[in-house]
């Protein structure tokens, strides 16, 4: 038996607007410890990993370990039927075909559940390797996707040069070129709000701003974005 | 594409 509870569902619509674009189906690996999905995106060039840890959820139990391979198309349809406060509880039998979301409205007076077939997906065990980045930047998520959006205007890719002193995003195209420069915060008054570099080496690396554009989608995920970064290795 | 199975290479030998 598998069942986790949320008691918004705003929660996990965020999650799912996060990966939708980049896979159209994935696997959501349950046990004990929580939910982990870990995804090639469907140009296999990027890699999508998302960890939903137990102690996240409102109410969590998995008797055993479940693989639950999804259409994210499809649950984004029933995620859409849902409000965003409303309570949110996914349900699965051992070894079913199907999972159950069930939203509950605050006020307890509408209760609605939508059962979603489930997918045999092929599985690949990947994952992000451990790598000691010669610069790590953290930034506000939100300034980081208006960068991505401002530079996409000018051209395809972004170009990301990172010093001690600060980060500096480019793009050129037939329209023109455009450069911004984030500077170090000085003093940490607000985390939220500050860019903080960890530098052992300087970088200069590029990378298409579509999948910087479906990155940022996780934006309202979190106040704070990091960008880790070596050369001939993935952001 | 040579860049893409070097990235795919990437994550399957973690």
């Amino acid at each position: 038996m598998f069942e986790a509870r949320l008691n918004a569902s705003n929660v996990l619509k965020k999650v799912l607007d996060a990966i939708k674009d980049l896979l159209n189906e994935a696997t959501f690996d349950c046990s004990d410890s929580g939910i982990q999905l870990q995804a090639m995106d469907n140009s296999h060039v990027s890699l999508v990993s998302l960890s939903l840890r137990s102690d996240g959820f409102d109410k969590y139990r998995c008797d055993r370990n479940l693989s639950m391979g999804m259409n994210l198309a499809n649950m984004a349809k029933i995620m859409k039927c849902a409000n965003n406060d409303d309570t949110l509880t996914m349900k699965a039998q051992d070894n079913a075909d199907t999972v159950t979301f069930m939203f509950e409205s605050q006020n307890q007076e509408k209760v609605s559940d939508y059962e979603m077939k489930l997918m045999n997906l092929d599985q690949e065990h990947l994952g992000i390797p451990e790598t000691d980045y010669a610069c790590v930047v953290r930034m506000p998520a939100m300034e980081f996707a208006r960068i991505c959006r401002d530079l996409s205007q000018f051209g395809e890719s972004v170009v990301i040069s990172c010093t001690k002193e600060g980060v500096k995003f480019s793009a050129s195209g037939d329209a023109g070129s455009a450069n911004i420069k984030l500077a170090q915060t000085s003093t940490i008054d607000k985390e939220d709000e500050s860019v903080i570099i960890e530098m052992q080496e300087p970088v200069t690396l590029t990378f298409a701003c579509r999948y910087l554009n479906s990155f940022t989608k996780a934006t309202p995920l979190c106040n704070q974005v990091q960008l880790s970064m070596s050369a001939d290795v993935p952001l | 594409d040579v860049d893409q199975l070097k990235i795919e290479q990437y994550y399957k030998f973690n």
